[in-house]
């Protein structure tokens, strides 16, 4: 989907 | 050992209806607080948590902690082989590659016991900081299944603008445009009814509508759901699973062109 970020970007790993 | 009742196989059913759209497998990490499954949709958009708390099975054994991967198409065709109203069993050895999911009929009188093969997911667990958000909206799930349902019809995004006075839902696109606006509730007589919104700061962000639809298949779970914004980071739509945990949806807004 354009204009639309990667979710696991928002979080960090564990 | 790993052991898990519910006397009521709806709620699994409905629990699994709730991801199997956005998630082909999950899994399952079981320990004595209960369960819970964190995963990325298979486009890495979306993530999914999912929290069942052991106090809230009607029995719950988990000797050591355990990560069951699984299949959800295969556990779905398995749910389909229970009633509603069979109580259900998950039982699985430690360090085993197999779970049973067993069905008993109310009057005793028909169990049944389907084996299904674990997998070995490498997925990564994200750490979810708990946040303030600016604006909390709570709302009838049912209504906001409608108004994704419904302006998904006219866009592929919707914007949704929160204030302090209400929530605003709007599409636009080829056909033209639509607005939903619904007011914050007073004094209403149900609860499941409320509208309630918890405003530090207005935001207005836009999203995919079909991820927001996907999250909707929660709907049967829960009367409310609730969502939580904030500028540029991830929407939270949450369902309150009676007496027994949630599931949270994440997703990032859509950056405007």
């Amino acid at each position: 989907t354009s204009g639309q970020k990667n979710i696991g970007s928002f979080f960090a790993p564990k | 050992m790993f052991e898990a009742r519910l006397n009521n196989a709806t709620t699994l059913k409905k629990i699994l209806d709730a991801i199997k759209d956005l998630l082909n497998e999950g899994t399952f990490d079981c320990s004595d607080s209960g369960i819970q499954l964190q995963a990325m949709d298979n486009s890495h958009v979306s993530l999914v948590s999912l929290t069942l708390r052991s106090d809230g099975f009607d029995k719950f054994r988990c000797d050591r902690n355990l990560s069951m991967g699984m299949n959800l198409g295969s556990m779905a065709k398995i749910l389909k082989c229970a009633n509603n109203d069979d109580t259900v069993t998950i039982k699985a050895q430690d360090n085993a590659d197999t779970v049973t999911f067993m069905f008993e009929s109310q009057n005793q009188e028909k169990v049944s016991d389907y084996e299904m093969k674990l997998m070995n997911l490498d997925q990564e667990h994200l750490g979810i900081p708990e946040t303030d958000y600016s604006c909390v909206v709570r709302m009838p799930a049912m209504e906001f299944a409608r108004i994704c349902r419904d302006l998904a019809q006219f866009s592929e995004s919707v914007v949704i603008c929160c204030t302090k006075e209400g929530v605003k839902f709007s599409a636009s696109g080829d056909v033209g445009s639509a607005n939903v606006k619904l007011a914050q509730t007073f004094n209403v007589d149900k609860e499941e009814e409320a509208i309630v919104i918890e405003m530090q700061e207005p935001v207005v962000l836009t999203f995919a509508c079909r991820y927001l639809n996907a999250f909707t298949k929660a709907t049967p779970l829960s009367n409310q759901v609730q969502l939580s914004m904030s500028a540029d980071v991830p929407l939270v739509v949450e369902y309150r699973i009676a007496e027994l945990g949630h599931i949270r949806y994440y997703l990032a807004p859509k950056i405007e062109d």
